[in-house]
């Protein structure tokens, strides 16, 4: 029931969004009967990808206008209830906010300042099958509440020198915040993105992690597909705007294993 | 003398890094005659990726051992001139640092807490033809200090559609930096970074951009090309680990119409 998983990569431009979007649309379709629990995205990014990559344009003003974000439920002004907007017919969305650039400094000096996502997001957990969190390419406030809040971690890696110079440090941050703020939290697995077959280092990379973490690897690897990246532009995940896609693929492959490894349902 | 700007977007993996890197390279091979002054590249993101980029692995972690880095400078405890090191015959660096992840919520109570790398950079600018400042994906107090610092922003574009997106966000921010913090505060061009001429996609952002942005686009246009994501794993620029390639081609071209476009020798 309610496994919160945060998506994490302080190395920007890796494929946290396109995991997050991409991995939703996957595992709620997964989950297919009736009976199964819905699933809830957070967008944690101030950026906003995951909700307008979600979201038909129309519908995005009407969200900026709202005043209900998750900065508002971050800050207290809002119940986290009246936040959430049911996006499709089996995934809820937690919309992201421009105020969150804020809310590292507005929370700098506050209590409790890396649990108030915990605090919001944990008596609401179980109504889901999954929460996963989109977080902005950073180690700030912002993804240590993330990581606070979370079950477990996994973590998308492109096949590229810079992102794999930033693993350790985001390894290390995790065994840190497992030390001292959340001693359960888990590494689900990293998951090679933007593979290219054709590039000799898109091979090296991948052999050096799974060289250094063995046992992290997931089996579904994500290749570069043009799709994966037009999809956005219509407010729609590579699954539903192109099924058929070598994208499409990938992420059901990798949903099924995720769906395996916690035995969740 | 001493330009100072500031390659800035918010959107993570755009090609931040690569264009300081190869554009401090190529901006000081332009400027070949002895008399010419050097150039300064200053690594203002956590990662540390301009640091790493052109620096040899035996060397980087000296580095992280010295305590005389950019952050050392920013908050006091180092003068600036004892952490610049010369890595090139006419390139000097300022190294990044892992503790500049703290800087947001140290500096956030402090006075002139946007001024910080203004007041350590004003006092020595003047010894370079160019200061470039590398920036993290965010648009918190980091990037605002290179904002503030800076005479101009150089915006890598990657063409996809979340970095369309996140533009006029960027452009907003940059508007307000120049009401309230640093009137003269200009845009040199944005640049189009990864383009793939087989991909629809990146035709069509090029199109929506140099429609939106007539007067802001650079003409040199950044090709995606492999030795561009293969020469930081030497130390090296593209520039220097191929010459011939399209990736150096292209940042040559940037770097002339940059010289030309700001008048500077
Ligand atoms: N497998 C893929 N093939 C092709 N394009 C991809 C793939 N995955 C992601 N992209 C594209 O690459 C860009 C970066 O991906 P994305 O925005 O998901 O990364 P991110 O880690 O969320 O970035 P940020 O650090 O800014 O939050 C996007 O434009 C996206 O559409
Ligand atoms: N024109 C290009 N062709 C191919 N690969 C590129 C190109 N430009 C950059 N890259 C690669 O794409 C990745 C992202 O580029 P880079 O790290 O420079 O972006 P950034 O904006 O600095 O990222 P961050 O937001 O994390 O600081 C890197 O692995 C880099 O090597
Ligand atoms: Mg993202
Ligand atoms: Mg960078």
């Amino acid at each position: 029931m309610g496994r919160l998983v945060a998506i994490a990569n302080q190395k920007g431009g890796v494929g946290k969004t396109t995991t997050a979007i991409n991995l939703a649309v996957a595992l709620a379709q997964a989950n297919g009967d009736a009976a199964g629990l819905p699933l809830l995205v957070v967008d944690l990014d101030p950026q906003g990808n995951t909700t307008s990559g979600l979201t038909p344009q129309a519908e995005l003003s009407e969200i900026k206008a709202s005043g209900a974000t998750v900065y508002e439920a971050i800050v207290g002004t809002v119940e986290v209830t009246q936040a959430l907007r049911r996006i499709r017919d089996r995934i809820f969305l937690l919309p992201s906010s421009a105020n969150l650039v804020g809310a590292e400094v507005e929370l700098a000096g506050a209590d409790h300042r890396e649990r108030r996502l915990k605090e919001i997001l944990d008596p609401i957990k179980d109504h889901y099958s999954f929460v996963l969190i989109d977080t902005p390419p950073s180690l700030g406030l912002l993804t240590l509440n993330a990581m606070v809040a979370a079950d477990s971690v996994i973590v998308p890696m492109q096949c590229e020198y810079y992102a794999l110079e930033g693993l350790s440090a985001l390894l290390g941050t995790i065994a840190r915040v497992r030390r001292v703020l959340n001693p359960d939290l888990e590494i689900d697995g990293i998951v090679l993105t933007m593979f290219d077959s054709r590039n000799r280092l898109s091979h090296e990379i991948a052999r050096d992690v799974s060289r250094h973490f063995p046992d992290k690897l997931f089996q579904s690897v994500i290749p570069r597909n043009v799709r994966l990246s037009e999809s956005p532009s219509h407010g729609l995940s590579v699954i539903e705007y192109d099924a058929k896609s070598a994208g499409a693929e990938a992420y059901r492959a990798l949903a099924a294993e995720i769906a395996l490894r916690t035995g969740a349902t």
